[in-house]
């Protein structure tokens, strides 16, 4: 569902906020 | 099952981003996990360690952050 992709973004945003 | 097209691996995402720009979202429909058999969580995880090694250049393209590769 585009609910579970939009979640899915969030936390490899977050995995990679610590990164860029 | 899944191919060598859509199983999760840093060739396959260095490919897609030498093509064009794309967000996080459009990474991850390039691996739904119903195509890889990853889970959701999995996916994350790899994608982000994938990204880190890769460590693409970012641009914001209509106020989202892309990331691309030069060959």
């Amino acid at each position: 569902s585009s609910s579970e992709a939009d979640e899915m973004a969030a936390a490899l945003e977050a995995e990679l906020n610590d990164f860029m | 099952t899944p191919s060598s097209q859509t199983a999760l691996c840093l060739d396959a995402v260095r490919r897609y981003l030498i093509r064009k720009p794309m967000t996080t979202k459009d990474l991850l429909k390039k691996f739904q996990t119903k195509r890889t058999g990853l889970s959701s969580e999995q996916t994350v995880n790899v994608l982000a360690q994938i990204l880190k090694r890769l460590n693409p250049e970012r641009k914001n393209i209509s106020d989202k952050m892309h990331f691309y590769l030069t060959e």
